[in-house]
This record gives structure tokens, C-alpha cells and sequence, in this order.
């Protein structure tokens, strides 16, 4: 089914959160 | 190589492979690697968590990739 307003919005935070771990990872590994 | 073990590349194949909004079910994932632990998957979906290469959507069970 789809998602509510809420959902997407939790998705969106956590996706953003994820990003800039990445980020920060691959600024270590230089 | 990217640093992942083959565990982890094979995880991380599967999430990115899925193309739901709320990602893909860790059950889901056990029967895609139907020779795999639960414990092994579990493991291997928090490591690349840590890395920032996935993240957890709608609850604690489903995944998605950061790169799709």
C-alpha cells in the first residue's frame, strides 16, 4: 500500500541521517 | 574491492534491488539468501547501517539503500 505523510517523512529524516554517515565515513578513509 | 565482505556486498545487492519506498523486509532478505543465518543478515544490515550505505524506513525491519 502507500505510505502516509508520516512515513515518508520518518523515510526522508532516516535516509538524510544515513547520507551523512556515509559522508563521514568516506571523509575517514582519506 | 569497497571494503565489504562478501556477506555484506550480497546484503547490500539485494536492498539496493528493491524498488518499494519502504524498502525491503529483513525476512525478506532471509529468503532471498536462503543459506544464510538470521544472526549473519542482522549483522551484516547493522554494519552497513554504521557505514551509511543503508537505513532503516517505516519500522526496524525494513531497509532501504542510501545510493538508489
Amino acid at each position: 500500500g502507500s505510505l502516509t505523510a508520516e512515513q515518508q517523512r520518518r523515510i526522508e529524516e532516516n535516509r538524510q541521517r544515513a547520507l551523512a554517515r556515509r559522508a563521514e565515513r568516506l571523509a575517514q578513509q582519506e | 574491492s569497497n571494503g565489504l565482505s562478501a556477506t555484506q556486498n550480497q546484503v547490500l545487492s539485494l536492498i539496493r534491488s528493491c524498488p518499494d519506498a519502504q524498502g525491503i523486509h529483513i525476512h525478506d532478505l532471509k529468503q532471498k539468501l536462503s543459506g544464510m543465518s538470521i544472526a549473519v543478515i542482522k549483522q551484516a544490515v547493522e554494519f552497513l547501517c554504521n557505514e551509511g550505505h543503508v537505513f532503516s524506513t517505516i519500522d526496524e525491519e525494513h531497509f532501504r539503500s542510501t545510493d538508489n
